[in-house]
């Protein structure tokens, strides 16, 4: 993957919004 | 360096904050990664939609500029 810090960034924010 | 879950989850956090009053850019800017994940667009494409949200909030975009791949940047309007 070409931005492997955006798509941990991501991956974060989509388990975050899942929880909220 | 490598930036790991627990500074993506205090940048979250820093978005949240400093949104307090205006839930709805945290909630876009949830809604620009989801789009990032699910590949609807791509890493330019990001950058172009996270300088329009926190546009006037510099920490926030030198915040993000951090979990960017080496070459792209967001400039800071000074």
């Amino acid at each position: 993957l070409p931005a492997p810090q955006l798509v941990m960034l991501a991956n974060v924010a989509a388990v975050t919004a899942a929880e909220s | 360096q490598r930036l790991k879950v627990e500074d993506a989850l205090s940048y979250l956090d820093q978005v949240k904050l400093q949104f307090g009053n205006q839930p709805q850019v945290y909630n876009d800017f949830l809604d620009i990664m989801k789009e990032f994940k699910s590949q609807s667009i791509d890493t330019p494409g990001v950058i172009n939609r996270v300088s329009q949200l926190f546009k006037g909030h510099p920490d926030l975009i030198m915040g993000f500029n951090t979990f960017l791949p080496p070459g792209y940047k967001i400039e800071v309007q000074t």
